[in-house]
């Protein structure tokens, strides 16, 4: 589902410290 | 009594979940109070997502997550992610947030378009959650496990999950005999909300899509 990739996106995003929290 | 290493990793543990912090322009659209189901709806994805980015911080500091095969990073974080979530929920709307932001969250949630048989046992879970009365270390520890959980779809080497998750389990059960020294069934209690959490996991998709279709 469109949902799950959405997470696993952020995920991977944040894994590699992409995101600012 | 915990040993020097266990109160160790339950301070180390403790602290990186209390960095966890609740945004500050999400305080201010919560308290706004004129909102459509959809505004509501949509500020209850931002804050969703940003729930994601918090969790995978606080996991990265779980001792030896990083040093576990990349996949299974990825595996671990997506299947407890929405339990997380929820774990995170309880404790906020229990401990954390003042009661007026409570109130105006729960109005928020109420009416964003979401479906009652979703409503009531996410609420219903926050309730049970309060009732247990959790200290914060349990909190932060009971997040760590679901995290580190080994059973979780897609984890290739479950071992090395169990070694993460196996010493956090038996502190925890340490901290809740000495917490809740009159109540011998409260770690019991706490690994049955684990189960219960678990139900969200379908019931959060279920959700979604349903959104979707309306």
């Amino acid at each position: 589902p469109a949902s799950n990739l959405g997470l696993e996106d952020i995920i991977r995003k944040a894994l590699m410290g992409n995101i600012e929290t | 009594e915990l040993t020097r290493e266990q109160q160790n990793l339950v301070n180390y543990i403790l602290e990186a979940h209390l960095k966890q912090g609740f945004p500050a322009d999400m305080s201010n659209k919560l308290l706004r109070e004129q909102s459509s189901a959809e505004e509501n709806f949509l500020l209850l994805t931002e804050m969703a997502t940003t729930h994601v980015q918090v969790i995978v911080e606080f996991t990265k500091k779980l001792p030896g997550f990083q040093a576990l095969d990349h996949e299974d990073q990825i595996a671990l974080l997506k299947g407890s992610a929405v339990e997380a979530m929820f774990l995170r929920s309880a404790q906020i709307f229990n401990e954390k947030v003042p009661e007026d932001h409570t109130e105006q969250l729960e109005d928020k949630i109420r009416n964003s378009g979401i479906s009652q048989e979703y409503i009531t046992p996410m609420f219903n879970f926050y309730k049970s959650m309060g009732d247990l009365k959790m200290c914060r270390e349990e909190y932060a520890l009971l997040t760590a496990i679901t995290i580190l959980s080994p059973d979780r779809q897609y984890v290739r080497n479950r071992e090395s999950v169990e070694k993460l998750q196996e010493p956090l389990i038996e502190v925890l059960q340490k901290i809740c005999k000495r917490q809740h020294p009159g109540n011998p069934q409260h770690f019991a209690c706490l690994l049955g909300r684990l189960t219960e959490l678990r139900t969200f996991n379908h019931q959060h998709a279920e959700m979604l899509m349903s959104w979707k279709v309306n």
